[in-house]
């Protein structure tokens, strides 16, 4: 016997100058997650089982880019992406390009344990999910105000390519215009 | 990017990664988060989600690179993370959190933040985002 241990996280890349009620909130959903997870492993559930409980959580809170709350592609769509891996027996599944599906990571789940494949994708994984009969929601779920108004910020600026926000103007930070990623101040970018 | 790795009370590892993928993206784009090695790993010595940069995450197999040093090289979990990260991600910037089968935690990140927390049997409890 070990002792149980959980790490989470939400993201990398975060503008130094996040407004203190943003950074609040974030700390406040991680808090949450890791007290779910930890009431879980002293009850003694499975990793497999909490990864995807925990995961769960995260993507139905709108603090971060998954699940609702998702980043929208150029077009202001939703591409969810999600995967699980269970170390015993490195047993996995995984899910790309899903659009109604409430929670990814469990369909991620599913694609493990009731499938005889690793990874699904797209139409695919749609009707994968149907015959599985997990919950599905309109696309509009996953669109938040916030998330329509950061894809509009990323198309004037023309060159956000990778996991990072463009976020509201006045959260930007003067003082970390030295550093770059991507051609671009580092201050431009927020939490993914 | 969200993301959870756990070692439960008998040592076994287990890790999970979802994301909605990078704002204004292409669509049909593939990011690190559904591709095992990538984004996600697990296995008996280690359990790892990775956020940032895919492309890069991609390039660098940065979560099962983890678990290979310390497998083949016998490094401790966090020597193996500070390794992946400082060795393996040339450019890219992105960060990682990890959990061994001995019931250590581990982080690691080359960007400015990273939203993370975690907690161990032991007591610690601990969220951060610098």
């Amino acid at each position: 016997m070990v002792g149980w241990a959980i790490a989470v996280h939400g993201g990398a890349g975060v503008d130094p100058s996040l407004p203190a009620e943003r950074q609040e909130a974030a700390r406040r959903v991680l808090s949450r997650c890791l007290a779910l997870g930890a009431s879980a492993l002293r009850a003694g559930r499975a990793a497999v089982d909490v990864v995807e409980m925990v995961v769960r959580d995260l993507e139905t809170d709108p603090v971060f880019n998954s699940g609702r709350g998702s980043a929208l592609t150029r077009d202001g769509t939703v591409e969810m992406e999600a995967s699980i891996m269970d170390g015993r027996g490195r047993r996995c599944g995984a899910v790309s390009g899903l659009t109604t599906v409430k929670n990814p990571v469990s369909l991620a789940r599913l694609v493990m344990d009731r499938s005889p494949h690793s990874y699904l994708a797209f139409d695919g994984a749609e009707e994968f999910a149907r015959q599985q009969g997990v919950e599905v929601v309109d696309n509009s779920y996953f669109v938040t105000d916030e998330n329509v108004s950061m894809l509009k910020l990323a198309k004037e600026a023309n060159s956000i390519l990778y996991d990072y926000r463009v976020p509201i103007p006045e959260t930007c930070s003067a003082g970390a215009g030295a550093m770059q990623m991507n051609g671009l101040p580092i201050s431009i970018y927020a939490p993914e | 990017t969200v993301g959870c790795a756990v070692v439960d009370a008998n040592g076994h590892c287990a890790s999970a990664t979802s994301t909605g993928g990078l704002m204004n993206k292409m669509c049909g784009r593939i990011g690190d988060s559904p591709l095992i090695g990538a984004g996600t790993y697990a296995c008996g010595a280690c359990a790892v989600s990775c956020t940032g940069e895919g492309e890069a995450i991609i390039r660098s197999t940065l979560a099962r690179d983890v678990a290979a040093v310390m497998e083949y090289k016998g490094m401790r979990l966090q020597e193996a993370v500070d390794w992946a990260i400082k060795e393996r991600l040339d450019e890219g910037k992105a960060g990682l959190i990890a959990v061994s089968g001995d019931g250590e935690v581990a982080f690691g990140f080359n960007t400015v933040g990273m939203f993370r927390g975690c907690a161990t049997e032991q007591g610690l409890m601990e969220v951060a985002i610098w």
